[in-house]
């Protein structure tokens, strides 16, 4: 059984794609058949994955959009064993525009994947841009989980109950077997103050697990993706590497 | 002359609340008059500035929805002398849908500032999400300059061209006054190669001025959101207010 993990936050910059590549490069090395499925348009996943953009022809946009790509078609290996990647390009920001008349609009992606991840991967890591818009509901309609990276800061911690309320919502109305999966500490420095108090705040907010792995604040995570491999792969005995393969195994128990 | 300026970039997470609400707190206290506006449906500016969004009645949503509140009805004194805001909330999301089908939506924001603000203000500071989507493109149209914080990190740098792109295009197409002030440096830390090599790289992007005051990273610009107040009231003596105050006297002389 396929599992399909969504990296969801609206708030920009909380460590979403890092923990899309890092935790799909820890499961790899397990053994894991692992697909990272970039619904940005950004494209940091993409490039964070070693592809040049230049070199997409096609993309998330085109599985998207009216021509209904199949995934087979856009899918690449990167230079890491059983870790794949489905690319994505600006394009994919006018496809979300599309998207908005689309009868089903919501299920695109749930539809393209019906099926056939099932043959070929163990897991799908869906890492989604910094909005609640459309691209983010199809990735969340396409998941049983979602993971949601918070920054140890202010503005973070007071987005998540908007963003648990959309989750919610999804859950009743679109997709019931979505489950938060938990929240995942991030930017953690634990020699400041007020990092250990966002990291307590976080906790008793009650109702959802929070990881007991932290992603602390690192140089790592910034260099990793200019040799566009994982921190696994890049400083394989990093804090960095370490904090994502315990990651790693927190997911598998979980289930 | 009211300057308008836009504080823009799709890159999540690399600091425009941040230089919005305190280069915005370094203007007023220098005397000017300063009305920061969120764009933002996160509202960060709004509750940076410590505003409870509890408390908010009118906000942004209404004045780009087709009530057109007057920006009068809904702009709030802060506690510091001469910085005002006009505050947002979650439902400016859904605004922003309402938008799409709109008469002149690219205009909305300016249209509302016509006039108004050349009685008040000497500085409209603009606050964006982390999209280019109709919201941004709003306060773009609206402003006559803007400037680009970016994070000294891989991905912040490499998503670069793409903005200045559509930039130009509003330039062109929507707005011949808009200008772009500068890039500013944020997040940097100069014990790290990485955040040298990549200011070298902004640096060397060419075409646009890189600010010569950068925002190194610090606890305080994190602490300060939870007092409601710019860093330059919360930590007035800390090397944070002093980068805000050498930014607005750099942004006093380009004019
Ligand atoms: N724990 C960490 N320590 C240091 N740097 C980090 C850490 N996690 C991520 N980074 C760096 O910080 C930046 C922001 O992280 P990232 O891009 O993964 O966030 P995001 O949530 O995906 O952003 P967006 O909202 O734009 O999609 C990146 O340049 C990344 O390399
Ligand atoms: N130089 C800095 N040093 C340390 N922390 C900072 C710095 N600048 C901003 N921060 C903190 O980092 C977080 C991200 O900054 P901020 O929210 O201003 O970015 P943003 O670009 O507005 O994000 P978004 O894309 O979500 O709108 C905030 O919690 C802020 O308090
Ligand atoms: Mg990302
Ligand atoms: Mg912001």
């Amino acid at each position: 059984m396929t599992k399909v993990i969504s990296i969801a936050n609206q708030k920009g910059g909380v460590g979403k794609t890092t923990a899309s590549i890092n935790l799909g490069g820890a499961l790899a090395e397990l053994g894991y058949r692992v697909l990272c499925i970039d619904m940005d348009p950004q494209a940091n996943l993409t490039v964070g994955l070693g592809i040049s953009l230049s070199d997409v022809r096609h993309s998330m946009a085109d599985v998207l959009s009216e021509n209904r790509v199949p995934l087979d078609e856009i899918v690449r290996q990167t230079e890491m064993p059983g870790l794949s990647v489905a690319p994505s390009t600006l394009e994919l920001a006018s496809t979300e525009v599309e998207l908005f008349t689309a009868i089903g609009r919501e299920m695109v992606l749930r539809d393209a994947l019906d099926g056939w991840a099932e043959r070929q991967y163990d897991v799908v890591i869906i890492d989604s841009p910094p909005t609640l818009g459309l691209l983010t509901i199809n990735a969340l309609v396409a998941s049983s989980r979602v993971i949601i990276p918070v920054q140890t800061q202010f503005y973070a911690i007071k987005g998540l109950t908007a963003l648990i309320k959309v989750i919610n919502t999804i859950k009743i109305k679109l997709n019931h077997d979505l489950e938060i999966l938990g929240l995942l500490a991030t930017f953690y420095d634990g020699r400041t103050v007020l990092a250990r108090e966002m990291l307590q705040n976080l906790r008793e907010l009650g109702d959802h697990r929070v990881f007991s792995t932290m992603i602390k604040q690192t140089v790592k995570l910034g260099e990793a993706p200019l040799t566009g491999k994982p921190v696994t792969e890049y400083a394989t005995h990093s804090a960095a590497a370490r904090a994502f393969r315990d990651l790693a195994q927190e997911v598998i128990e979980l289930g």
